[in-house]
């Protein structure tokens, strides 16, 4: 056992309640799966403690039961088997169905790790858990990471290979969760670029859009309704805003793709260009952006090649007026821990407002360019496409 | 509770609980005290998270 032990008091419940209430987020809370009886199975009456509180002071929020159970053993000495653990989350439910304010409430799980080339037993716990309760839960949670923070380099970030090997490991989850329990949501449950803390000067850099980006993108068009980041505030370098808050890369990067993007997802092709290497992603606009209207497309597109690409839009489109969001690193640094949109610098007004996110107007029947090594939005209005209206 | 929840809690508690998002005030000696904390905490998560 390399973990102190950690009590969490009420207070500490209390604050971490009222952050995210105030912030408008609805807070999933991790319950502790380590406390077992001695058969086993799983000792409720830490949990029952909590939910009495919690319920007392009227908090709604929904539920999780340990972290990457896959690693139980090697982090605290406790092997748990899928199996059981599907038993205890069945009992967790039970458990929940006790409180009128939790009976509707959300439980999500396993919370497993990606599996790695050596840990075939990652894949076969997580189908023996969705066998004995899967239908204890509301979404099948899974956690990824593109890289090992301890030794990527900065290539990495903007290497196809690395960014498709997002694909393969969402499909093999995907795929696992439709043999078992079809229909079943699937969410990520944490994810960020590497793990061990990031890659320092990277992960906290315009660089690291590349990864996170294409995983925002590739995760709606494989039918992943939520992607939640390692992590807001943290120790390493993947965090969104640094120790004073200020926001980094990667935050001004996902506020505009929430501000822009929608959850329609529609299909893209891009020809005589690589692919891989030019990688677009269409959806519906966001259909709350005041500027925008039913029918118009949000169209992104991230340029890992080392000189400028022009896309051009298909003959339908391509009278349309496009407002253009380009992101580009600050100082044409691309370790920038500053972002540009538009060729101004992101950056807050005061301790509590964030500043205006303009789109450029490019004439009708523009090329849309991407400088080497890039990102952007760009947002077809009036394309009046049925998906969207 | 800690010593800074202990703070807050009481901040919390005067608070009118229809406008506790409202509530933006920080005790200078609680952010100092929490800003000494930090850099010993990120060390130890990071420490964790390797392991």
């Amino acid at each position: 056992p390399i973990h102190k032990n950690y009590t969490i008091t009420r207070s500490t419940l209390d604050i971490l309640y009222h952050f995210a209430h105030c912030a408008n987020f609805h807070l999933i809370f991790g319950l502790n799966a380590l406390l077992r009886k001695g058969n086993g199975q799983w000792d409720s009456s830490n949990a029952q403690l909590l939910l009495n509180y919690t319920d007392s002071q009227n908090y709604f929020m929904s539920w999780e039961l340990g972290n990457e159970p896959n690693s139980f053993r090697h982090k605290s000495g406790i092997f748990v088997n899928g199996s059981q653990l599907g038993q205890d989350f069945l009992h967790l439910r039970r458990l929940l169905d006790n409180y009128t304010r939790y009976r509707n409430s959300k439980l999500v799980g396993p919370d497993i790790g990606q599996p790695r080339k050596k840990q075939k037993h990652i894949p076969l716990m997580l189908r023996s858990f969705l066998k004995s309760g899967g239908k204890a839960i509301d979404s099948v949670t899974w956690h990824h990471y593109y890289l090992d923070g301890r030794n990527a380099s900065r290539k990495d970030f903007l290497n196809p290979d690395v960014l498709d090997t997002f694909i393969t490991l969402a499909k093999e989850e995907l795929q696992i969760v439709d043999d078992t329990v079809p229909g079943k949501k699937v969410w990520l449950g944490e994810t960020s670029s590497a793990y061990s803390g990031g890659v320092p000067h990277v992960s906290n850099s315009y660089l690291a859009g590349f990864l996170w980006l294409d995983k925002l993108g590739l995760s709606a068009q494989l039918g992943i309704d939520v992607v939640m980041r390692q992590v807001l505030l943290g120790a390493g370098s993947y965090h969104l805003v640094d120790s004073n808050i200020d926001p980094l890369p990667d935050y001004w990067l996902s506020l505009v793709y929430k501000k822009l993007v929608g959850t329609k997802v529609l299909q893209v092709n891009i020809t005589g260009e690589d692919p891989r290497k030019l990688r677009v992603y269409l959806h519906c606009t966001n259909e709350h952006h005041p500027k925008y209207r039913d029918g118009d497309l949000t169209l992104f597109a991230l340029n890992l090649c080392n000189s400028t690409k022009h896309l051009h839009l298909p003959l339908s489109l391509s009278k349309k007026q496009v407002d253009e969001y380009l992101l580009l690193p600050h100082g044409n640094n691309i370790l920038s821990r500053s972002v540009q949109l538009n060729g101004h610098v992101l950056k807050m007004l005061d301790d509590e407002t964030l500043p205006p996110l303009q789109g450029r107007p490019l004439r009708p029947g523009s090329r849309l360019g991407l400088p080497a090594f890039s990102y952007g939005f760009y947002v077809i209005q009036n394309a009046k496409s049925r998906a969207c209206l | 509770p800690t010593w800074e929840e202990k703070i807050f809690q009481d901040l919390l508690a005067k608070q009118d609980s229809a406008n506790i998002c409202e509530f933006a005030f920080t005790p200078l000696d609680v952010l100092q005290h929490l800003q000494f904390l930090w850099p010993y905490q990120e060390r130890l998560i990071l420490w964790e998270e390797n392991k």
